[in-house]
């Protein structure tokens, strides 16, 4: 069972993880509108700049978060949104979308310039996030615990870090425990998705570098 | 535009955004 403070924690960590997303006209515009490569490119830039955008929205409505060292605020974002952002487009495949539309989201990512050898394991994460089927509340705590990692480079004060993580790490395990009691590996698996989503994000790195040379 | 902006300012930025709040 969650407490009442647990509760309260949770709905208003759902409520602002559903608030702050990408305005709905650039999504839709990945759908409808054909392009070329160099306005795939423009367009994918411009979407990353909005995730990062929502997901500044989202950090800061993380209870404690704003109480945290700047600098290490800033710390925690620069080595979470690359993953926080697979996270959240994740969900477009995760979903039940109209017939189509993620043939022809995956096919503007293909014929993006991006190499195969990052396209595929990036389709191979969205995939296994798939198999989870994710609820609402385990992808906004799973977001609130990527963003709230200790160990990023450049954070000084860790257990500070720390403090606002284990309680999220707690409701989720709780949550697991609710909704997928005949799973006792759920919660293992989810956090497994993070270890994950650390080697995308060195692959999403090393992606950009090849991006921006061709 | 917000295109040429590494991620670290664009983070700032948005952080700024709320202090101005």
């Amino acid at each position: 069972e969650l407490t009442r403070e647990q509760h309260t924690l949770l709905n208003f960590l759902v409520d602002s993880y559903n608030k702050h997303r990408i305005p709905q006209d650039m999504a839709k515009k990945l759908l409808q509108e054909q392009f070329n490569a160099e306005e795939n490119f423009l367009l994918l830039t411009e979407m990353a700049t909005s995730h990062v955008q929502v997901l500044v929205e989202f950090t800061k409505n993380i209870p404690g978060f704003l109480g945290l060292d700047h600098e290490d605020q800033i710390a925690l974002l620069k080595g979470s949104a690359v993953e926080a952002m697979f996270l959240r487009s994740a969900q477009v495949f995760t979903r039940k979308m109209p017939s189509g539309h993620s043939e022809l989201l995956e096919d503007r990512i293909r014929k993006s310039g991006i190499s195969d050898e990052f396209i595929t394991p990036m389709f191979n994460f969205y995939n296994s996030i798939g198999q989870l089927h994710m609820l609402q509340e385990e992808q906004a705590l799973l977001t609130a615990i990527t963003i709230l990692t200790p160990e990023r480079p450049y954070v000084k004060d860790q257990q500070a870090v720390e403090r606002l993580q284990d309680p999220m790490l707690d409701v989720l395990r709780r949550i697991c425990a609710l909704h997928h009691p005949h799973q006792p590996q759920h919660f293992a698996r989810l956090l497994g998705r993070l270890t994950e989503l650390r080697t995308l994000n060195h692959h999403h790195a090393e992606m950009l570098t090849s991006w921006r040379t061709s | 535009p917000a295109n040429n902006l590494g991620l670290e300012d664009i983070i700032r930025k948005a952080l700024m955004g709320n202090l101005e709040d």
